[in-house]
């Protein structure tokens, strides 16, 4: 409990770091294997060209996805959490010293796959993300309450592949309304490019309100 | 590490009360939603009328998959795990002293889903093994080398989305054996009943090892 109460502490501090920089940061939270990654490049190749983007990627072995990053002309910090099986603000704030930030506008954060944990745990962040997969199964939201009640939006990603595993896209998004009224919710797909603009604006408004 | 410490005495103080009671106890973990439940519910419908299976079903709300197990003629101990993101040796000796051991043969505990914490508590289990599917990306072993390094089988499930997700599941075989070469690994669908053979012989082997 003080863990916590200290790691509030710091994200504070964090959050107050980036606004002084006016950088508007996004703590993608999601399951294993979710498509956080996908997003996060898609957002990249969308939004690149207009607000220089920095990332910051988390997971025990943190180069993997920070590689796929690197690929983009955008500044990446890979951090490793160890056996820790969530980011926290000491981590975050390892990585905003090693960032060019008043070069950027937007933060993206890719936290490590885990539904349960992120959840506790604020980074400095101003909007909090959760991706889960139709793949996970459709009562995943249903069995994750806590995280849904933190998220300002939840993405219910893979879509195209809903009847190949069985599983009811639109209950995940009734389910994650009804834990978190307020919470907005997108279905998407990387195969469909209609169905990242939800994505792409959601960022997009947070810079004009936040900012 | 105390705690790991003491997780470890109690883990192996559960290991003699189930060998007491001829018991063979797996330790099924995985990522969220890979399929531990399903291919749960297929050991209990292939082997559930040779042997007497009771199984312990961990979660935050764990009812859920418990109600799913409830469905077959099988004692069904529901463990809520809290804010914890893995079952621990306290945890399974409560759902011990619940079940009717001198009743039971096989002991299937579904873990939280995770790949990272999981590694480091036993359970008092005689085999470990670890989930994943194709959906996480092929990957995902990779990411993940400490829980793969202590597990005796791995299942890699979902190979019929494979093309769907673009993932290469021999890669994810591969993988598993280059990081741990006396693991077993298997590919497996819900859709392709012989796939579910090799699970199944397992654990029979299993039992024929360890009685
Ligand atoms: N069919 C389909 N596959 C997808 C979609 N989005 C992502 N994938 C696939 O899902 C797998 C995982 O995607 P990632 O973006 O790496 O997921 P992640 O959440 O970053 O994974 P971790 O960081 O390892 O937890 C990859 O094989 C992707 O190609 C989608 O919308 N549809
Ligand atoms: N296409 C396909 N879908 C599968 C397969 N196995 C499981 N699924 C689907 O994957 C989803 C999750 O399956 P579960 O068995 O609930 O997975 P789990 O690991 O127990 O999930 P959690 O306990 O929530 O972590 C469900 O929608 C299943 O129908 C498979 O081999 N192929
Ligand atoms: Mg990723
Ligand atoms: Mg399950
Ligand atoms: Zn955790
Ligand atoms: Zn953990």
């Amino acid at each position: 409990h003080d863990v916590l109460e200290a790691n509030e502490e710091l994200a504070l501090r964090n959050h107050h770091l980036l606004n002084g920089f006016g950088i508007i940061a996004f703590n993608i939270m999601g399951a294993i294997g979710s498509g956080k990654t996908t997003l996060i490049e898609l957002a990249i190749e969308r939004l690149g060209g207009r607000y220089r983007i920095g990332v910051i990627a988390g997971d025990i072995v943190a180069d993997i996805d920070a590689n796929r990053f690197k690929r983009y002309d955008v500044p990446v910090i890979a951090m490793n959490t160890g056996k820790e099986c969530h980011l926290d603000a000491l981590l975050v704030k390892n990585a905003l010293d090693q960032l060019p930030l008043e070069d950027l506008d937007i933060l993206l954060i890719e936290n490590v796959g885990n539904l349960i944990c992120p959840a506790d745990y604020s980074l400095g962040e101003s909007k909090r993300v959760v991706i889960v997969s139709v793949s996970e199964g459709d009562d995943i939201v249903e069995k994750h309450p806590m995280i849904f009640k933190t998220c300002d939006l939840a993405i219910v990603n893979k879509v195209d592949i809903s009847d190949a595993v069985g599983a009811d896209a639109d209950k995940m998004v009734s389910d994650a309304l009804r834990l978190n009224p307020s919470i907005k919710v997108l279905k998407t797909s990387k195969k469909v490019g209609e169905s990242i603009d939800g994505w792409i604006e959601f960022i997009e408004a947070s810079m004009n309100v936040c900012r």
